[in-house]
């Protein structure tokens, strides 16, 4: 039988279960392209 | 060790307390399911899935990870690509660089232009596809142009047009067409 | 104190890896200033650093606003260890030491978080301390270290590589669900990880294997100890269909590694996940294609590949085990004082408590008696190669008196213990797969045992139904020999007494 406190920590495990993201590859500092410049409000702004 | 002890798994009993067995593991699931998710088989052959295994449960394989992938140096250090000191180049200044975007390729330029936004190379990809007769429809949030093999008639008061026209999607990363009333005021 | 100066410096380990890239000369500047002022001098002062910076980013993940950059702070340990991995030269410890050394830290600082936090552990940042460790290492090793220009260093590395994953897995293995619950769910992902296990599967000369084995045998003892008969909790049930995932995969990618160590997974299998079993022992050789099992006159004596060895990884009746000796001198010579040598051998000394299809315990040690029925076959497919058919496909052979003899004479339990690793040889076309089943057909008809024959066809019965009353996969062996019987005009399983009183196996039979 799974001890209570066991139970409970699996439990926990599951919900912090790391999905494809976590397992990503870590994100470093990239050189940008290009400097920020004032675009038109209607481009998109998220890349 | 008879046959007998196979009766509980064979009865699917209606109420689940009398299962003795959970049949998931027991007389299991379709596979084919879970085969899918694992893209197994994709085609005819049989493709290496760990490779891009993004985790043991489908659920949290949200999104696609960057599979194990290897840049060979000769693709690192090109020297003057793009007539740039240093590489990947990079684009500051409007003025020095516009002719450099001039040699991209349209594909590249709605890549920059999506991927670097409120930056000096979304102006440049911007400014170089309206000389390629591209148009920034501002709600759609996409590029459009003239489908050459047919002019589109003018409305009444010459506030729209409808034609076919070519969109780049950038969602599906193709070019389509598609027949379209067009609002002159909804372009810039 | 000591420790808050090694955040400082830590923490400016972040900040500049937010300010340039990783590959920056910068980085290998501060690198050099930490080794010069102390900071990572020495085994103690590395010890200090670690353990302070990973409690350090642990603790920023918990206070870091989840929809942004979590794992910052843990991403910068991570190309810290890595590039020192490199970078060092190793002179007074050697790069498995200090490699060790970082593992054991982060085990330590794990598993005080573990324990300390008990359910408001979160698995998360150390489950990505451990990912990127992986994909710096892989992105490292691309074609043999080719990115790292000095020969020497990539020399070294090149032969430490296989000494990483060997470091690796030995300390994943400590980390198992049995041992750290609240990292049960981080530890299967990270054992199927796109840069650990596909990595394993492949290392020369199968150097991978073992450890991923013990990795794989870790999980099912997990779910072995808490599948329990009549409940299974969600969370257990949920990491059942992760492995199931993952052998699934490791199937289609690599099917010999679950071929050649099939003994060893069905030592370890819960014994009431028929599917799982299935899943293993359906996995056929990479070139091999299957000839339909339910064509009436395929027969395995004229297929080739029924004279092939199925590779094993190991021999499964080593050296060590008491029995070695009476089996192979009982296969040389049958004598009945070795029959009850081996007889007497079997027995365990306690009840084995097993969440079994119809049992709750066993008397008998399964692993041995599937090491002797494996190394029976192993013994048969040698033979073949050098004696003539009928010499091993004969009631008479030592090789079949040996099982023959075990069943009459064992109990109901052995009975059924040898017969159903006899089933489990039946895979894709081998030469076990193929005496096995000619054994099997052979057993199940045969008047040597006298008022016997009842139960034993019974328990035959058994084994293979249990295998087919399955979902999809059916390993291939299984499918002939049913199919054979059923066509088979000396039984007819429909008359045989307990099929008649047991209705619900009448209805799966009378279509067959």
């Amino acid at each position: 039988k799974m001890p209570d406190r066991m139970k409970a920590q699996l439990e926990s495990s599951l919900l912090n279960c790391p999905d494809s993201l976590d397992a990503d590859s870590p994100h470093f500092y990239r050189k940008p392209l290009s400097l920020p410049h004032p675009t038109s409000i209607f481009f998109p702004s998220e890349p | 060790f008879g046959l007998k002890a196979l009766v509980p798994l064979i009865r699917q009993e209606d109420h689940e307390s009398a299962q003795t067995y959970d049949s998931s593991m027991t007389l299991g699931a379709d596979l084919s399911s879970m085969l899918h998710s694992l893209g197994i088989p994709r085609d005819s052959k049989r493709h290496k899935v760990l490779y891009t295994f993004q985790s043991p449960w489908a659920e949290t394989s949200r999104s696609e990870v960057e599979p194990r992938f290897f840049i060979p140096e000769s693709f690192t250090n090109i020297p003057e690509v793009l007539q740039s000191q240093s590489t990947p180049p990079c684009f500051n200044s409007v003025q020095e660089d516009h002719q450099r975007v001039a040699l991209f390729q349209d594909e590249t330029l709605f890549y920059l232009f999506y991927k670097h936004p409120g930056t000096v190379i979304q102006e440049l990809t911007y400014l170089e596809l309206r000389k390629r007769n591209w148009r920034y429809h501002k709600t759609l949030k996409a590029w459009l142009t003239k489908d050459p093999k047919m002019e589109p008639a003018v409305s009444a008061d010459g506030l729209s047009e409808r034609g076919s026209y070519v969109f780049f999607d950038p969602q599906r990363w193709e070019k389509c067409q598609r027949d379209f009333l067009l609002f002159y005021n909804a372009i810039m | 104190t000591r420790k808050e100066r090694y955040f400082l410096v830590f923490t400016e380990w972040v900040k500049l890896l937010q300010r340039v890239e990783t590959d920056d000369i910068s980085t290998l500047v501060f690198i050099r200033q930490m080794m010069e002022k102390g900071v990572l001098s020495n085994s103690d002062s590395l010890i200090e650093f670690f353990k302070a910076a990973l409690e350090l980013s642990v603790f920023s993940f918990k206070e870091s606003d989840p929809t942004g950059e979590v794992f910052t702070t843990i991403d910068a340990i991570g190309k810290l260890i890595t590039k020192l991995l490199v970078l060092q030269a190793f002179s007074d410890i050697s790069r498995s030491e200090y490699f060790n050394i970082v593992l054991s830290v982060i085990a330590v600082v794990f598993a005080k978080d573990h324990e300390q936090k008990y359910v408001t552990f979160n698995e998360r940042p150390h489950f990505r301390l451990l990912s990127n460790l992986l994909y710096e290492w892989e992105v490292l090793r691309g074609h043999d270290f080719i990115k790292i220009s000095d020969n020497q260093t990539r020399r070294e590395l090149s032969e430490f590589d296989q000494e990483f994953y060997d470091i690796f897995s030995t300390y994943l293995h400590s980390l198992q669900p049995i041992a750290f619950p609240g990292f049960s769910f981080a530890w299967v992902t990270l054992i199927s990880h796109r840069m650990f296990l596909p990595t394993m599967l492949r290392l020369p000369k199968k150097s991978g294997w073992k450890n991923l084995m013990l990795l794989l045998i870790d999980l099912l003892n997990f779910l072995d100890t808490y599948t329990s008969k009549n409940e299974v909790s969600n969370a257990v049930s949920v990491v059942y269909k992760g492995a199931l995932r993952v052998f699934l995969g490791i199937s289609n990618d690599n099917p010999e590694f679950l071929i050649e160590n099939h003994l060893e997974f069905m030592n370890n299998l819960p014994p009431s996940y028929f599917q799982l079993k299935n899943v293993i022992l359906s996995s056929i050789p990479k070139k091999m294609m299957l000839p339909n099992p339910y064509d009436s006159n395929l027969s395995m004596e004229k297929l080739p590949a029924c004279q092939e060895l199925p590779e094993v990884f190991y021999d499964p009746i080593s050296d060590s085990s008491t029995l070695k000796k009476p089996v192979d001198n009982y296969l040389r010579i049958p004598t009945n004082s070795l029959l009850r040598t081996i007889l007497h051998g079997i027995y365990k000394t306690e009840y084995d408590i097993k969440n079994g299809v119809g049992y709750d315990l066993l008397a008998i040690d399964s692993n041995l008696v599937r090491a002797i029925v494996l190394h029976i076959g192993i013994e048969v497919g040698l033979e073949n190669q050098k004696m003539p058919y009928s010499a091993l496909f004969n009631a008479k052979s030592a090789y079949y008196t040996l099982l023959f003899n075990l069943i009459h004479e064992g109990t109901v339990e052995l009975k059924y213990q040898v017969v159903q690793v006899m089933a489990e040889q039946l895979r894709y076309p081998n030469i076990h797969t193929y005496w096995f089943s000619y054994v099997l057909k052979t057993m199940l008809t045969s008047k040597d045992w006298g008022e016997q024959l009842v139960d034993i066809q019974e328990i035959i019965l058994r084994s293979l139904l249990e295998r087919l009353i399955v979902n999809k996969p059916h390993a291939w062996g299984i499918s002939v020999l049913f199919s054979q019987i059923i066509r088979d005009k000396n039984i007819n399983l429909l008359e045989l007494p307990f099929v008649k009183n047991l209705p619900e196996i009448k209805n799966i039979l009378a279509p067959l």
